[in-house]
């Protein structure tokens, strides 16, 4: 995956980091102090679908055949994540308890064109 | 996205940076909470203290170090679910005691457990801690009850009754996986303990202990699977 820079509109991966603090979430998220959640953004030319790409060796194959196929027909791709791992979060409930839990899938470290 | 549409995430850029940022900052809260299957965030009345949380966490770490270094046994053998597969969300939970009443004999803790968590989570693994400042030398015999309110609320039921001989100063654990399964597996949400003792020290069990010896019960739960049909 590629980290957006200042120049390149292509798909790339942009940091975006929440402060619990700031948005008032201390008293109850013990840890971690803020949510690094990233996103990914920029543009996807169709010539780079699949690359890196999900799945890509089903995804390139179907899309590569509908561009051989019918040009008019093919569908943009999508930058989108490839790379997630979980959220370790250690909070308070509602009744005061103490709960350690890992969410899947919340912290985007790549991103790549479907 | 069909050819000549945005795809989802790209209608953000066209935004001025402030309402990014808001946008991206409601999305973020949106998803935690969702996954935590919080309908709001939770609002903390009675946190614990810094000192009970350092010294649960310090003793749920020895807990499993020492199990897991017993002789003839392999690691983590007392966890039988601990990998339950890939992407299955676990929970850790420490629940603090509540005391409803006390006696020189007798005490009575109670164990609150968020509804969200009772219905949407089975229980894998559930211990208690409590600390025993014995007064003197010697044996002393306890009685801990976990007991269970019947569906009216009025009166409680004896689910478990373990005899101990306490000898020293320090943390007992018990399991009462079964106890917190049952609760969870008929909707309730309190557990109750009640700890006896023959002589008259059960205040001992609470008084000046708040801070890093407060009883507690470490639950080890994971997002309950519905049944899955596989068609080939």
């Amino acid at each position: 995956g590629i980290d957006c820079s200042g120049t390149s509109r292509m798909c790339c991966r942009k940091e975006f980091f929440m402060d619990f603090k700031e948005i008032g979430w201390e008293d109850w998220i013990i840890q971690p102090e803020g949510y690094h959640m990233n996103y990914c953004a920029g543009l996807c030319p169709l010539h780079m679908a699949g690359i890196p790409g999900l799945a890509t060796s089903f995804h390139t194959a179907v899309l590569n055949l509908i561009k051989a196929n019918n040009a008019d027909a093919a569908v943009d791709s999508c930058c989108v994540p490839t790379h997630r791992r979980p959220l370790s979060l250690l909070y308070y409930d509602r009744d005061s308890n103490i709960i350690k839990t890992d969410i899947p899938d919340m912290i985007v470290d790549a991103c790549g064109c479907t | 996205a069909p050819k000549g549409e945005q795809c989802p995430a790209c209608g953000l850029a066209a935004q001025a940076p402030t309402t990014q940022r808001d946008v991206l900052i409601a999305l973020a809260k949106q998803s935690i909470l969702s996954k935590l299957r919080l309908p709001d965030r939770p609002n903390i009345t009675h946190p614990t203290s810094r000192g009970a949380l350092l010294s649960a966490l310090r003793r749920i770490r020895a807990q499993r170090v020492d199990t897991a270094i017993s002789p003839g046994m392999p690691p983590d053998s007392s966890l039988p679910h601990r990998h339950p597969g890939v992407g299955v969300q676990e929970y850790e939970i420490l629940s603090f005691a509540e005391s409803e009443s006390s006696t020189f004999h007798n005490i009575r803790l109670h164990f609150r457990f968020t509804q969200e968590l009772a219905v949407s989570t089975e229980i894998l693994q559930a211990t208690l801690y409590l600390f025993w400042a014995v007064p003197s030398p010697g044996t002393h015999p306890v009685t801990v009850r976990l007991l269970q309110p019947d569906p009216t609320g009025l009166n409680m039921t004896m689910v478990s009754e373990t005899r101990l001989e306490v000898q020293r100063t320090g943390w007992v654990t018990l399991d009462v996986g079964q106890a917190v399964q049952r609760i969870f597996g008929q909707g309730s949400q309190r557990l109750t303990v009640e700890v006896e003792v023959a002589e008259d020290w059960a205040s001992l069990l609470l008084a000046g202990h708040r801070d890093s010896h407060w009883p507690f019960v470490a639950a080890q739960a994971r997002v309950r699977m519905p049944h899955r049909v596989q068609r080939r």
